[in-house]
């Protein structure tokens, strides 16, 4: 299913931190790391023959690596627009302060998602090693900690956390993964929330558990799923 | 701006 593959993908993220955090000269990007998800998701939609489809920009500006999850749900689409970010080996999600041209990233994607309607989310790419903090946070979601390896979280919300005493200070994995209310959920829980209750309960759902007060987004009909300039 | 390079169509 859909949502096995979503835990696996997470699962291997951790791993390939964890691999690479414990070799002195091993790297890894989180490039590289969202352009291993394109490709896997892609393979699953060939080989599985689940429903997933993937298009890549026409526009040849567009170098970025950046996601727009699309999800479908009797004849509703509801647009994710996705910024990926992985945890540093200091425990700090660094590159959330990320400015292009003097302008916050996360600022251009909220634009963005209010521009267009969507939700906006960070997807969140960690390992994590402190025992006693990730048994508290696996015991109370009932999953083994790996499946955090892929995580999100609201933009908006996150915004509100990023300012300290009016400084910027990137927050940490145990900042945004505690279990409460407005925390980030593992990646397989966005299956799990849209399949057991319908898109606007998800929406509903996503937004109590991250953020009260985000603008709601819309919900659109296949006819109205902007598909000009995708491959 | 932002500009999504690729599109994940996930259809439950």
């Amino acid at each position: 299913t859909l949502t096995d593959w979503l835990r696996y993908q997470a699962i291997t993220v951790w791993d390939r931190i964890a691999f690479c955090r414990r070799q002195p000269h091993t790297q890894v990007f989180e490039t590289t790391l969202t352009q291993n998800l394109v490709f896997q998701f892609y393979q699953l939609g060939k080989r599985a023959r689940l429903g997933v489809t993937v298009y890549e920009s026409a526009h040849e500006r567009r170098n970025g690596n950046d996601l727009e999850l699309v999800f479908e749900v009797d004849n509703r689409w509801l647009h994710v627009p996705c910024q990926c970010k992985i945890l540093h080996q200091h425990n700090r999600y660094g590159g959330i302060n990320h400015q292009v041209q003097g302008q916050l990233q996360l600022d251009l994607l909220l634009e963005y998602a209010t521009r267009t309607g969507g939700l906006p989310v960070y997807l969140l790419y960690n390992h994590y090693s402190d025992p006693t903090f990730n048994e508290s946070l696996s015991e109370h979601w009932k999953i083994p900690i790996e499946e955090f390896g892929c995580s999100f979280i609201s933009a908006r919300y996150l915004k509100e956390q990023l300012f300290i005493d009016g400084r910027i200070k990137a927050p940490s994995f145990s900042d945004l993964h505690r279990p409460h209310d407005q925390s980030a959920l593992p990646f397989s829980a966005l299956t799990t929330l849209l399949t057991q209750n319908g898109i606007h309960q998800f929406i509903h759902r996503y937004q109590t558990n991250t953020h009260p007060t985000d603008t709601p987004p819309a919900v659109f009909l296949r006819n109205e799923l902007d598909i000009d300039g995708w491959d | 701006s932002f500009a999504p390079r690729y599109r994940l169509v996930f259809s439950a």
